[in-house]
């Protein structure tokens, strides 16, 4: 223990771990450190995977994910698909804190968000945008799709898995017999 | 993505994930990021750790808890590290991923999965034996 206290992060993303090294030194908590250093990658949108305007899914909207665990008593707080909020740790602080639960989800934590005060705002930029009319144009190389038609490694959907009727056609037999039925 | 990890003067241990997740995922999709026990987790009896890559196989193995139970059982972070990675590249040679790992008395390590593009994994430390951030790197297994 002679090292402590200690700060590891991820990749290189040295203003990360000096703003949590920082909040230590001011006297805040472990969670307080995990907060404000992942919070400074989101500002910075470090490397492109953190933050508003990094990895647009297929329709184009960036969407965050993320987590803070207290060891001490085994608490947590996330947000996974959180939609239009920017200060994604932050939410899942307050998930931590103002609830009982430990893990809210798309449009519904962003509605959490904002009656936790977040402003609710559009995290695509012009540099998410251009990656997202790029994919487009390369016909959606590479995708997350498999066993769909079409060849997902040579179109863009919408996809279907193989061998399935087109949708609209009924999957059970009309008979018009109101009175045959178990 | 940034996996964090932190351990108070005190002995009180956190940990965190903030990510955007991965270009063109299917509208909906969420990574191991936000799972406590995959992304990241933390427990003062034992220790802390944080993964990030491939967050679709990673979610799969839980090793950020994994992790964490190794150095329950007294093995050292960066063991630890190395041997969540390994069980993973047993289904997954190709993934790609990497963890870091603590324990209560400030000891810490990482690991990675060895591609050919993707050799060593860069970290990042800062503890009281150090006067500024300090880039650690690993070479991947």
């Amino acid at each position: 223990s002679s090292s402590l206290p200690l700060v590891l992060n991820t990749w290189p993303f040295k203003n990360a771990t000096l703003a949590a090294w920082q909040t230590l030194l001011s006297g805040g908590s472990a969670l307080d450190a995990v907060e404000s250093g992942c919070a400074v990658c989101e500002r910075e949108q470090c490397d492109g995977s953190v933050g508003f305007g990094g990895s647009p899914d297929e329709l184009g909207e960036t969407t965050l994910d993320a987590l803070i665990m207290d060891g001490t008593v085994m608490n947590v707080g996330a947000v996974g698909d959180l939609r239009r909020i920017k200060n994604a740790i932050g939410v899942a602080r307050k998930v931590l804190e103002h609830t009982t639960h430990t893990l809210l989800v798309g449009e519904s934590a962003t509605i959490f968000a904002e009656s936790m005060g977040f402003i609710n705002e559009d995290l695509s930029t012009s540099a998410s945008e251009a990656l997202h009319s790029n994919w487009l144009a390369r016909k959606c190389q590479p995708n997350h799709w498999r066993n769909v038609v079409p060849d997902p490694s040579k179109h863009c959907g919408p996809y279907k898995p193989p061998g399935i009727s087109v949708l609209n056609e009924p999957t059970h037999k009309v008979t018009g017999d109101l009175h045959g039925h178990d | 993505t940034i996996g964090m990890v932190v351990i108070h003067k005190l002995g009180q241990t956190a940990a965190g994930t903030s990510t955007n997740g991965i270009k063109f995922k299917i509208h909906g999709r969420v990574g191991d990021s936000p799972v406590p026990g995959a992304g990241a987790y933390a427990d003062d009896t034992a220790g802390a750790a944080a993964a990030t890559g491939d967050g679709d196989i990673l979610l799969r193995f839980l090793p950020s808890y994994q992790a964490v139970e190794y150095m329950r059982n007294g093995e050292e972070p960066t063991v630890a590290c190395q041997k969540v990675i390994s069980r993973i590249q047993k289904y997954y040679p190709n993934f790609f991923g990497a963890v870091i790992c603590a324990n209560v008395i400030g000891s810490y390590g990482a690991a990675c999965n060895r591609l050919p593009k993707f050799t060593h994994f860069t970290f990042m430390v800062y503890n009281s034996l150090k006067n500024h951030p300090t880039v650690e790197k690993v070479d991947c297994i």
